[in-house]
């Protein structure tokens, strides 16, 4: 997967995703876009397949938006099993939990980065206003690594794929410099939504594993979209 | 090429375990059912299934609302194992390993 949270030179946040994933075959045909209803308002959207309850990405309008990239490693099958049965949440349930209860972006980062869950993951988020962008390294118990937006430093980006960000990714699956590359070809002047999906539509940043491409921004909920990608034929 | 995902609502009102039957009617069952098979053999470990699944009885117990009352519904509307339903939802937490 890859995710980016990225800040323009008005201070507007937009957040995008690649999910990827196996069984593209079969996932490509029940991804769906979901309005969750409560007393006839749009209370929280998201993406996800049809059968699947949890939301690998979502957005709670006008308050922040959430996306989950896999982070390996870590335990083994016993200690899944044993955090499930400790009540530790899956990944996706939570963000599916701290879009249907947080109330602002502050306290879903907080959601986020402390609930006890089954499996390490990243959780990447994007809020309303300038700096409201984050990347929370998550082990099952905990944060390992809070890593805010710094426009003022030139940080008016984060690019997240499935590796610490304070370690290089591995040569043979470096989506990481590519995005980050062309996001710096974009400028901070020119990121928009449209110019995110581009840059989530480079090789090999989009590649034949990617499922779905979902681009918003917390302030303009009405321009969620999530786009389902076609492999490239060998 | 992209092609937009179709919208879906999903009324929160709703009983847990009723709210994604108008997902699901977009779909045929046994496609749907289908591809959940492929996916839960291709993932989960057989000594992982054979551990889970009885535990679906308890599920009340294990898993807070509104997940259980979904996973119940759907697996209801399906004709498929609450404890493949589980499962299904446990797919990343087995891939991720």
């Amino acid at each position: 997967c890859t995710s980016i949270v990225a800040q323009d030179y008005k201070g507007n946040i937009y957040h995008g995703r690649n999910l990827d994933y196996d069984f593209g075959d079969i996932l490509r045909k029940i991804t769906i876009d979901v309005q969750f209803i409560k007393n006839g308002q749009v209370a929280y959207r998201g993406t996800t397949f049809c059968g699947y309850v949890g939301l690998w990405t979502g957005q709670s309008p006008h308050k922040f938006t959430v996306s989950g990239n896999e982070r390996g490693g870590g335990a083994w099958w016993e200690n899944a099993v044993a955090a499930f049965l400790n009540r530790n949440y899956p990944v996706s349930w939570l963000i599916r939990d701290t879009l249907s209860k947080s109330e602002d972006f502050q306290s879903a980062v907080f959601k986020l980065a402390g609930t006890p869950i089954i499996a390490d993951v990243y959780y990447i988020v994007g809020g309303t206003v300038p700096k409201e962008g984050v990347v929370i390294t998550r082990n099952r118990e905990g944060p390992a690594d809070i890593w805010p937006l710094d426009p003022l430093d030139g940080g008016w980006f984060h690019v997240e794929t499935n590796y610490d960000h304070w370690t290089s990714p591995p040569p043979f699956d470096d989506r990481r410099t590519p995005a980050i590359r062309a996001l710096n070809a974009t400028g901070q002047h020119n990121i928009n939504f449209d110019t995110l999906f581009q840059v989530l539509s480079v090789k090999p940043v989009l590649n034949n594993y990617t499922i779905y491409t979902t681009v918003m921004s917390a302030a303009f909920p009405d321009k969620y979209t999530t786009w389902i990608r076609t492999p490239t034929k060998k | 090429s992209a092609g937009a995902a179709p919208l879906c609502n999903v009324s929160l009102d709703g009983d847990p375990d009723l709210r994604w039957l108008p997902v699901l009617q977009r779909f045929e069952p046994g496609l749907l059912l289908h591809f959940f098979t492929r996916i839960i053999e291709q993932t989960i470990p057989k000594w992982v299934h054979t551990v889970i699944r009885p535990l679906a009885a308890e599920l009340e117990f294990f898993i807070p609302q509104p997940f259980a009352g979904e996973i119940q519904g759907i697996c209801n509307a399906l004709g498929m194992s609450v404890g493949d339903g589980i499962l299904l939802s446990l797919a990343y937490e087995a891939t991720a390993f």
